[in-house]
Parts: C-alpha cells; sequence; structure tokens
C-alpha cells in the first residue's frame, strides 16, 4: 500500500508540466527515501531525474519499493485538475493496476478523486556516477530561461564556455551569432538574484538547444538553476525543489565527429 | 561538424 500525501500540491503539478515534454512514459519509484523517476527523451540524448524526499511529504507511507509506469501526458491531464492551493495525495495498492490521485481543496468543502490506469513500462536505468565539475554556474532561472529562448532564435546550439571572465552562451545561425556573457554578480540585494561561478578549470561546451529550452520549463519550480560542466561529460541542469529535492536534467553534449 | 552524443557514451546501463 502506498499513500503520500502532499500539502503542496502544486509542486506536483509543476513538475509534471517540466518533464512531460521530454518523457512520454516513465517509471515512479516509491520506496523509503522518497518518490522519483529516471527517464531517458526518446533518442537517449537527455535524461530527467527527479527525487522528491519522504520527509517532504505530510504523510508518508510506502509499505515496500514499487514503480509505477505512467503516461505523463496523462498524468499531467489529472493533475491539472487540482486546484493550486488543493493538497494532493497519491494512492496505490500493491500489484494493483491504477494509482488514485486526490485532490483537496484547503477548506476541506471539495474533494476529487482521479483514477488513472498504469502501464508496463520497459525503462532503462542508467548508472550516474558522481563527478567532480570543471565549473558549476549557479543564476537565477529566470535569466538561464531567458538566454535560452533568446539564442534559439538565432541558432541551434548554444555553446557554454566558462572561465575566470564568467559563463558565456554563444550561437550562431543563419542570420548571424549571438554571445551573452554573465559575470559573476555576488553582490546583488537578494541572493536568488546573484550569479556564482565555481570553477576548478575552464570549460567549453556545445549543446543542442532544442533540449536546453525544454530543461527551462522547470522554472517555476526554483529561483534559481545550477548548471555544472565538465569537458567530455554530459551537462547537469539543476532545479531545487524547496525542502523536497530536486529535478535534475543531463543533456549529453555534441562532440567533434 | 558536430555530433550529437548519446548518454549512453557516458553511463553505464543498469
Amino acid at each position: 500500500m502506498l499513500e503520500l500525501r502532499l500539502v503542496q500540491g502544486s509542486l506536483l503539478k509543476k513538475v509534471l508540466e517540466s518533464i512531460k515534454e521530454l518523457v512520454t512514459d516513465a517509471n515512479f519509484d516509491c520506496s523509503s527515501t522518497g518518490f522519483s523517476l529516471q527517464a531517458m527523451d526518446s533518442s537517449h540524448v537527455a535524461l530527467v531525474a527527479l527525487l522528491l524526499r519522504s520527509e517532504g511529504f505530510e504523510h508518508y507511507r510506502c509499505d515496500r519499493n514499487m514503480s509505477m509506469g505512467m503516461n505523463l501526458n496523462n498524468m499531467a491531464k489529472m493533475l491539472k485538475c487540482a486546484g493550486n492551493d488543493d493538497i494532493i495525495t497519491i494512492k496505490a495498492d500493491d500489484g494493483g493496476d491504477t494509482v488514485t490521485f486526490m485532490f483537496e481543496s484547503p477548506t476541506q468543502d471539495k474533494i476529487s478523486d482521479f483514477e488513472m490506469k498504469l502501464m508496463d513500462i520497459d525503462s532503462e536505468h542508467l548508472g550516474i556516477p558522481e563527478a567532480e565539475y570543471h565549473a558549476i554556474v549557479k543564476m537565477p532561472s529566470s535569466e538561464f530561461a531567458r538566454i535560452c529562448r533568446d539564442l534559439s532564435s538565432i541558432g541551434d546550439t548554444v555553446v557554454i564556455s566558462v572561465t575566470k571572465e564568467g559563463v558565456k552562451f554563444s550561437t550562431k545561425g543563419d542570420i548571424g551569432s549571438a554571445n551573452i556573457v554573465c559575470r559573476q554578480n555576488t553582490s546583488v540585494d537578494k541572493p536568488e538574484e546573484a550569479t556564482v561561478i565555481d570553477m576548478n578549470e575552464p570549460v567549453s561546451l556545445t549543446f543542442a538547444l532544442r533540449y536546453m529550452n525544454s530543461f527551462t520549463k522547470a522554472t517555476p519550480l526554483s529561483n534559481t538553476v545550477s548548471i555544472s560542466l565538465s569537458n567530455e561529460l554530459p551537462v547537469v541542469v539543476e532545479y531545487k525543489i524547496a525542502e523536497m529535492g530536486y529535478v535534475r536534467f543531463y543533456l549529453a553534449p555534441k562532440i567533434e565527429e | 561538424a558536430k555530433k550529437q552524443s548519446k548518454l549512453s557514451a557516458f553511463f553505464t546501463m543498469r
């Protein structure tokens, strides 16, 4: 038996909105640690890793480890029916073939339950080693979203370069080219507005903007984003989910043939 | 020209 009660139900709504474009079907894994997911996009170029820790739920009951295959578009459709202030409870029976989402309005005067069919998904789990990154850039998530959107109107790929000078986002296309440099600025009024660059070694990597733009759907989850880069490794774009965990996107770089 | 790499080139399948 599984019963997970999330007071801030809007978080789950935002999580689904952030990943449903990238991944169609995925297994949600439930254990004593929390509610998690790891899934690749259909071309195996990008991966999303979600963790919502058990401590972040008001009530968390998971009698045995469970893996529930869901179509993320259908799940998003159901969660869209929850109000932004609603409490969301996820319920499932061991060995059952459905999951129930229960929505309670804050004043408890409206209670809805939506039952969704589960599906069998052959998922390929990747082992992601802990890595020391050459550079980690933390910046406002809205700024990162703006940069990806702006550059994608010029080109298809972005070169992200980190040096002592700052982090540079560059693109080239048929109509011309663009460079956006963000310097470290830790002297801003609010910490979430700061750009912080932690660099051990200069790094420069090329990525498809289409995926980066898809990752920025997670912007409503967090005021800041952290971008971890190492030469010759996939980038990690992480949005922390307050008090609960994270959504991490991994993207394989474009490399010389 | 650069080619899009796949995640399997970096991470192992479990």
